[in-house]
């Protein structure tokens, strides 16, 4: 539930976040 | 050191000695050149210039050039260490090697705090926060009411600003991470654990 959490756990659940994408062709 | 000729150096603008880049990162020489591999497609994908653009960028990341994003956009930002408006190569390995699993933990919330801290004030501030959390609720079109972004908003400042100011400074943000480490996940990328799928990007010197 989102307002269980604080704001950077959501944040950075984002999938923008995910440098992994970087090295995935 | 055929992959790193002169011939390269003059294509790839920035382009440093992978020993040297090596000696200051946690990556061995190998890794550096299978990074120089994957620097090479993404920084020709858009213009074949040797540089990485925030088109290039975003296109590596999110396989879409077109879309624009905050959090994209902010990542960009902090890799263009020289403030030149495109990556070079040595930016790429050094802002890179912060996500590397062996390296220092103070690097990793120092570059997070950097993350935050969208106007590059000292302070991540209550309305950076609040811009990301609707950047977030926009990208994955789920719907929260103004009055809870600010409940959730309360909550984090309530655990992460100690002093109540309305802005969280490093100390604060320091003590909240080792608090909440999970905070940190985002800054270690296994892609770059030795031995993993990053040396499919081996560049075979012949």
């Amino acid at each position: 539930k989102p307002v269980s959490m604080n704001a950077f756990e959501l944040i950075s659940r984002s999938k923008s976040f995910n440098l992994e994408n970087l090295f995935e062709k | 050191m055929g992959c790193f000729s002169s011939k390269a150096r003059r294509q790839f603008p920035g382009h440093e000695d992978p020993v040297s880049l090596a000696s200051q990162t946690a990556f061995t020489v190998s890794e550096v050149e299978a990074l120089f591999e994957l620097y090479k497609s993404i920084s020709s994908s858009v213009i074949d210039d040797g540089l990485i653009n925030k088109e290039e960028f975003q296109l590596a990341i999110f396989k879409n050039r077109k879309k624009e994003n905050l959090f994209a956009n902010r990542i960009f930002d902090l890799f263009d260490v020289k403030r030149k408006g495109v990556i070079d190569f040595s930016d790429f390995v050094r802002s890179l090697n912060v996500f590397h699993p062996n390296a220092q933990l103070e690097d990793k919330i120092d570059f997070s705090f950097k993350l935050y801290d969208l106007d590059s004030t000292g302070f991540i501030e209550r309305q950076e926060v609040k811009q990301m959390l609707i950047a977030l609720l926009c990208e994955s079109e789920m719907k929260l009411a103004d009055e809870t972004i600010e409940l959730i908003l309360d909550k984090t400042f309530l655990e992460a600003d100690v002093n109540q100011d309305g802005k969280i400074d490093k100390y604060e943000w320091n003590n909240f991470v080792s608090k909440n480490p999970s905070l940190l996940k985002i800054m270690t990328l296994p892609y770059l654990r030795y031995g993993t799928s990053l040396f499919y990007f081996i560049y075979r010197c012949d």
